[in-house]
This record gives structure tokens, sequence and C-alpha cells, in this order.
């Protein structure tokens, strides 16, 4: 049986700006994917893998790049599931994990559970040694402005609709 | 969102999906991709999914198991994930793209989004798009 792989980068309104490095990233996910199958590697290895690969590319909203919350603050969610045995692993709300997909594929193998969020997630990625970063290294330079500039831009609508003036 | 789905040779199918949610959302608030059967499925007696879009439309749907039952039911997989994706915009008036494999190879990238950035590869041929239609 011949090995395939797909991978995609988001589904939203892709500006002009991005759209080169965000094919250009997907490109070089499933070929990482891909010569991991080729050499060995099991589907759920590939999965992993080039999710990893487009979690440490800014471009992308996963991982490293990531946008923030209305308080500011990273909060990232990943699943990994196996079709051997329906296994699947999950982490939701978790912040300084450069690759919660990875996260997500220990939930599965290494607890009883599908899923954990919030600090039991960081908890269970402390006690098995998991990568942590300051989620400060995860949000780009562009995010922090976005985020800013969105901010504003919720106060003045709010301050619209609470005064005289407000209106659709 | 980022997200994979694999066959290996083995016949084994495998999904994950990763994300960073939306900006300025509510603190808390959890979408689709971490949840089973609505972020992502595999199943190696159908195939697998991941998928990407509107966080709470995809969950009301659980859009990545709808994909896999309408293999199961016998759509080809580029029908299924277009007739799940124009399901969940019909129904619950959601936009987002999906991508899926068969257990047999056959797959597709589909999205009802203005773009979704996609690569594909098998037998060394990498296939890939972004605008609608490529």
């Amino acid at each position: 049986m011949s090995a395939v792989i797909v991978v995609h980068g988001g589904a939203w309104a892709i500006p002009d700006d991005l759209a080169q490095a965000s094919v250009a990233g997907v490109k070089a996910a499933a070929r990482r994917g891909f010569l991991a199958m080729k050499t060995g590697a099991s589907a759920l290895e590939a999965v992993e893998l080039a999710v990893r690969t487009m979690e440490d590319d800014p471009v992308f909203d996963a991982g490293h790049g990531a946008v923030l919350n209305a308080d500011g603050e990273v909060e990232l969610d990943a699943i990994i599931m196996d079709g051997r045995t329906l296994a699947a692993g999950a982490v939701s709300c978790v912040r300084n994990i450069p690759n919660p997909v990875s996260l997500a594929r220990a939930v599965m193998e290494k607890t009883d559970h599908v899923m954990l969020t919030d600090r039991g997630a960081n908890r269970f990625a402390q006690s098995i040694g998991i990568q942590e970063v300051s989620p400060e290294s995860l949000v780009t330079e562009q995010e922090r402005r976005e985020w800013e500039k969105n901010r504003k831009y919720s106060s003045g609508v709010k301050d619209l609709f609470n005064s005289q003036w407000g209106h659709d | 969102t980022v997200g994979a789905v694999a066959l290996d040779c083995s016949g084994n199918v495998a999904c994950a999906t990763s994300t960073g949610g939306i900006r300025n959302k509510m603190v808390g608030r959890v979408g689709d991709s971490p949840v089973i059967g609505s972020g992502g499925y595999a199943d190696n007696l159908s195939g697998a999914a991941s998928c990407t879009g509107h966080g709470e439309s995809i969950l009301r749907v659980t859009l990545a198991r709808l994909i896999l039952f309408h293999m199961e039911q016998g759509k080809g997989t580029a029908e299924a994930v277009n007739v799940s994706l124009t399901y969940m915009g019909e129904r619950v008036r959601g936009g987002g793209g999906a991508i899926a494999v068969s257990r047999t190879g056959d797959w597709a990238a589909r999205f009802t989004t203005e773009r979704m950035a996609w690569a594909a590869l098998e037998e060394e041929r990498l296939t890939y798009g972004l605008n609608p239609g490529e």
C-alpha cells in the first residue's frame, strides 16, 4: 500500500502577505511527514511530525505564532488519534508548550484519559519532562500588534454603543 | 489551526490537529480542535480527517466524525468532505475546511472559506493549493 499524507494550515481569509509562506509551510510539513513514513515511521508518527513542523513555523496559528486571547495570553489546544485502536489524546488551554501535539500524544500513550486541560495538562507535561518555554516566546511581534489593534477596536465599539452616539 | 492526516504502508491511518484558537477569544474558550470527532478523527475501518474553521460550528456538527460517517456509507473522500462542509454551512452557517484520507489512500482537501493552505504527498507526487479550485 502506498503511503499518503495530507496537511492543512488553517481555513480562513489568509492575507496576501502570508500566502506564500503558508504554502511553503504546508509543503515542508507534508514532506517531513512523508519522508518519515518512507523510512518506516507509522501514520501516527508522520502526523505528529507534520504538525510539529507547522507548530514551529510562526506563520501558522499553533505553537509558535499562536494568537492571543482577551487577556493577552496564549491558550493552545491539540489532538492526535490513532486509527488502529481509536486511541486518542488531547490537551486544551496550555500556555507554555511549544508542541502541544506531542503533549497530546503523551496523554494518549501515558495516561488512561483522552483529554487534559489547563494546569492539569501543564502539571502532566512537567511530570514527563515535556519541553516548556516562556509563553512570550510563542508570540510574534506582529501578533502583539494585531492584538493591540483589535483590543482598541473592541473598546472603541463598546464606547460607541455605550454612549448617546451609539449605532450599529 | 494546523492539521495532518496520513495513511502508512501498513494500512494504518492517523490524524492530528493543533491550534492557537481565535484572537481576542474569551479566556477558557475551547473550540473544535482538541475535541474528538470534531477537530479530528481516525479509524482504520474508514479513514482519517482533520478540520479547521469556525470552531463552534464544527463542534455542533462533529465535522470530522460526520466526514468519516459519509465515507463509511460509501461516498468518495472528496464527496464526503464536500457534503459535510455543505451541511455545516446550511445548518449552522459555519465556514471551514477539512482534509481527509480513506483507508484505500483516496484523499481530499476542501474548504468553504476564502483560502486554506494545504499540501498532499503520495508516491513522491506533491500537490498543494491555497485558493478555491486549486
